[in-house]
């Protein structure tokens, strides 16, 4: 499933 | 969090000390591309709007804040200080920027993860971050004498991203198959962007 990346990243 | 991504945002926060130390130190950006500076301020403002909304950290929210503020602080200095500004050198820092910004953003419209400002706004923040260093590479190519402390920000900052798709891959064994490939794509072309600046930096 292409789940939307996390955004927890600088 | 990771120690790729860690060392990342080290390397990445310590190339912008170094220029910052280059500026205030020697009072010239001589061989710094103020456009290079200005992308990655409009790359830190569309990427880190969610700082109001989406706490994640304490770590993540003051990086953030560094980010945006010390790029802010060297386009300043490079536009306004009265003895920095004498030594930016407009006539050789000819990269049509806006066109990078407007790639970016056109592309960002069409591939993002949800067509919603905030997504847009991140894909965007991340195609502008992969070229962003474009004018600065034009311009250490024209420039004869790359001095050291410019040449360093260069490495350390095309280092981060290095480490930081070793972190994409870390996640992908560890944490599952999100879909990262704006993430992927950008981060390739960015480090790939380095490679011959790397070559040339390594040989001299």
């Amino acid at each position: 499933e292409c789940l939307a990346a996390p955004k927890d990243e600088l | 969090m990771n120690a790729f991504r860690f060392l990342g945002d080290m390397t990445h926060l310590f190339s912008v000390l170094v220029l910052l130390l280059k500026i205030y130190a020697t009072k010239s950006c001589s061989g710094v591309s103020r456009k290079t500076q200005e992308l990655y301020m409009v790359v830190f403002l569309a990427r880190y709007m969610d700082l109001f909304t989406d706490y994640i950290s304490l770590y993540n929210s003051v990086m953030k804040v560094v980010f945006i503020t010390s790029s802010a602080a060297i386009v300043w200095c490079m536009r306004r200080h009265p003895q920095v500004r004498r030594t930016y050198d407009k006539e050789q820092d000819t990269f049509r920027h806006v066109v990078l910004v407007a790639a970016a953003f056109v592309l960002a419209l069409i591939f993002n993860e949800r067509f919603t400002f905030r997504e847009i706004c991140w894909a965007f923040s991340i195609y502008l971050e992969a070229v962003a260093i474009l004018p600065q590479l034009v311009l250490l190519q024209r420039g004869r004498n790359v001095d050291n402390l410019t040449g360093q920000y260069v490495f350390f900052l095309g280092a981060y991203r290095a480490f930081y798709i070793l972190n994409w891959i870390y996640r992908y064994f560890t944490e599952g198959h999100h879909s990262r490939w704006i993430s992927w794509l950008s981060g390739l072309v960015q480090t790939g962007l380095y490679a011959d600046f790397f070559y040339y930096y390594f040989l001299r």
